[in-house]
């Protein structure tokens, strides 16, 4: 028997995401960091963050239609958490690393977070 | 897929979604 493997199949579905993302197509939810607003579909969302999976799996959340993250939560860090999660690039500047770190803890993408703890690691000499 | 003889295809998998229309 054999099979084929599309080895650029899973990012070449990441870009159409991305894609219908930036054209607001089929996005379902809002989600509200402070007073900034960004469109996303729940499924890439949940797909990528514990909090967001827990958030969608609750039978009285699945449906809404806008989520308010704590306010505490910078949206400049949820954004670049955002890109990561439709491109798979992690945009790390050191001036952001700290706010970029904490929203993921609050995210639960623990991926992301050890990634943090490394950069920063490596990036402060003592 | 253990067994199986899998052939890598490098290409395009699916039709590309234009940024905008």
């Amino acid at each position: 028997d054999s099979c084929i493997q599309f080895t650029r199949h899973a990012s070449d579905v990441l870009l159409n995401l991305n894609r219908l993302r930036s054209r607001d197509i089929l996005t379902d939810v809002t989600i509200l960091v402070n007073r900034q607003q960004f469109r996303a579909h729940k499924t890439v969302l949940m797909a990528c963050s514990g909090l967001f999976y827990t958030i969608f799996t609750d039978s009285h959340k699945c449906n809404l239609s806008a989520i308010s993250l704590d306010p505490k939560v910078d949206p400049e860090g949820f954004a670049i958490l955002l890109e990561f999660m439709y491109t798979s690039r992690l945009t790390l500047k050191e001036s952001l690393i700290m706010s970029i770190m904490n929203t993921a803890i609050y995210l639960q993408m623990d991926h992301v977070v050890d990634t943090c703890h490394r950069f920063i690691k490596t990036s402060d000499p003592s | 897929y253990e067994g199986v003889n899998t052939i890598k295809e490098m290409g395009r998998s699916i039709h590309e979604i234009p940024r905008q229309d």
